[in-house]
C-alpha cells in the first residue's frame, strides 16, 4: 500500500508528465522530473521503481510508459462521475474548473437547497434540488462527491451521500469529516494551508 | 523544527479548539480532540507536549492555554496582510471567504490584468491593475500573497511578488512554484486532491 505522501507525489508527476507529453517531449530523467515538482531525484527514482519503471542510462524514462503506470495506480484511466453539493462561491468556481475533467473526473450534477439556484446550469452542469438528491443519485450512480456546504451542514449531507452509495467524498468545509465503513474521505482546509504558509514564513531564519 | 504533518495537525487542533471555545467549552482530553480531527490520542498528546502543554489527569487540557500556545507557534496572533492575484472564479470565491480573517489573515488588495475587473470590489476588497502592483505593494507592505492565475502565468507573477518583498505565496495554479532564497511557497493542487480521493476509493478493502 502506498503512503499518502507517495500518492501526492505520483499525482504531481502525472500532472507534469502529461504537460510535457502534450508539448511533444518523449523522455526525461529523474533530476528533470524532480525539479518540476520540488522532489529529490533519489525519491523520484524510488517512487518510479516501486511502480516497476526503471530509467535507461543516458535516455531516462519513457514519458508515455510512466503516465500509463501512474494512471493505472491512480485510477486515472477510469472515468469517474462526480457530483457537487453546495453551489455557493466555492462551488461555483469548482464547477467551472476544467482541471478535473483532464484527469478523468466528470462533474455530472450539482445540488443545492437554495431555490434561486435550482434549475440553473453552471459550467454546463445543472443544479438540482437537494430534496431530489437520493432519486438523482440512484439514476446517475456517481462514485464521488465534492462537498462545498457550510461546516455545520457537512456531516448531515455526507451521511445522506453515503447512504446513497457514494464511495468517496472530497470535503472543503472546514471540519474533519469521518465516515465509518466503506466511504473514503479527503478533507481540504484552505485556511489551514494559509496557516501552514504563515508558519514557514515565521520560522524561516 | 516541526515537520509538515505536525504543522497540519496543529492547525486543525487550532480550528477545533477555537470552535469549542466559542461554544463555551473550557477543557477537553486528548481522545476528544483526536476524534474531532481523526488523529490518535497518543499523537495528540505527543504534539501538545512538544508545545509544553500537559493535560491534567481527570480534567484534560485547558482550551484557552492550548489555543494560545498553538497560536504563538503558528503566528496566528500576528496580523498578516494578504494580497490576492487573479480575480477569476477561484479568486472571487477566496475573496468572499471569511475563514481567513478568523485566523488573523486580512485580504487587503486584489490584482488582475483584465480591465473589466479593475476598480470593482469583491468581498470588500478592491481590485487593482497588475500594472500598479509594485507601487501598491510598496505602500501596503503585505507579507503574503495568494496566487489564482493560470498555470502559465504563475512563475512570472511570483517572481514579481518576490521582488516586491512578499515573504510567502499560497499558489493554487496547478504547477509547482519554486522560488530561490527567502520567499516561502505552499502549492495547493485541488485536482490532485480529487485524484488522492480516487486512489483511496480504488484501493479500499
Ligand atoms: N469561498 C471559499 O473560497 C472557501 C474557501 C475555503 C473553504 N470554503 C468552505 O467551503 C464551503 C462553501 O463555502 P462558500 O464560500 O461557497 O459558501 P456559500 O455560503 O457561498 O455557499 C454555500 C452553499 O451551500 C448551500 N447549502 C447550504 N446547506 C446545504 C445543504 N444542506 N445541502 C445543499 N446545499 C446547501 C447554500 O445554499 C449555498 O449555496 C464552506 O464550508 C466554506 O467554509 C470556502
Ligand atoms: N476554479 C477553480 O475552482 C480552480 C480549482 C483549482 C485550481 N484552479 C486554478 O486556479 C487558477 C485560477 O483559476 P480560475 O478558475 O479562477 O481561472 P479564471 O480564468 O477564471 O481566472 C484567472 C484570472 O487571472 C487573471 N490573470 C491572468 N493572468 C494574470 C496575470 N499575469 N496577472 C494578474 N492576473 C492575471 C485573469 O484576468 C483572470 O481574471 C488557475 O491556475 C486554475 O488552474 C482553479
Amino acid at each position: 500500500k502506498l503512503s499518502r505522501p507517495t500518492v501526492g507525489r505520483l499525482s504531481l508527476y502525472y500532472r507534469e508528465l502529461n504537460r510535457l507529453h502534450t508539448s511533444g517531449k518523449t523522455h526525461l530523467n529523474s533530476t528533470q522530473l524532480g525539479s518540476l515538482v520540488d522532489v529529490s531525484p533519489a525519491v523520484v527514482r524510488r517512487d518510479l521503481s516501486m511502480l516497476g519503471t526503471i530509467g535507461q542510462r543516458g535516455i531516462g524514462y519513457s514519458i508515455t510508459k510512466v503516465i500509463e503506470k501512474i494512471g493505472l495506480v491512480m485510477g486515472s484511466g477510469v472515468h469517474w462521475q462526480v457530483v457537487l453539493i453546495g453551489v455557493g462561491s466555492l462551488g461555483n468556481a469548482l464547477l467551472r474548473y476544467r482541471g478535473f475533467e483532464q484527469l478523468g473526473f466528470r462533474l455530472v450534477a450539482a445540488f443545492d437547497q437554495d431555490p434561486t439556484k435550482v434549475g440553473t446550469a453552471i459550467g454546463g452542469v445543472i443544479v438540482h434540488d437537494t430534496e431530489l438528491m437520493a432519486a438523482r443519485l440512484a439514476e446517475l450512480q456517481p462514485e464521488l462527491a465534492i462537498l462545498a456546504v457550510p461546516a455545520d451542514q457537512a456531516a448531515t449531507v455526507a451521511a445522506t451521500l453515503k447512504s446513497c452509495g457514494i464511495s468517496g467524498i472530497l470535503n472543503f468545509a472546514p471540519t474533519t469529516l469521518r465516515l465509518p465503513g466503506s466511504c473514503a474521505v479527503v478533507n481540504v482546509d484552505l485556511a489551514s494551508e494559509l496557516q501552514r504558509l504563515a508558519f514557514s514564513v515565521q520560522h524561516r531564519s
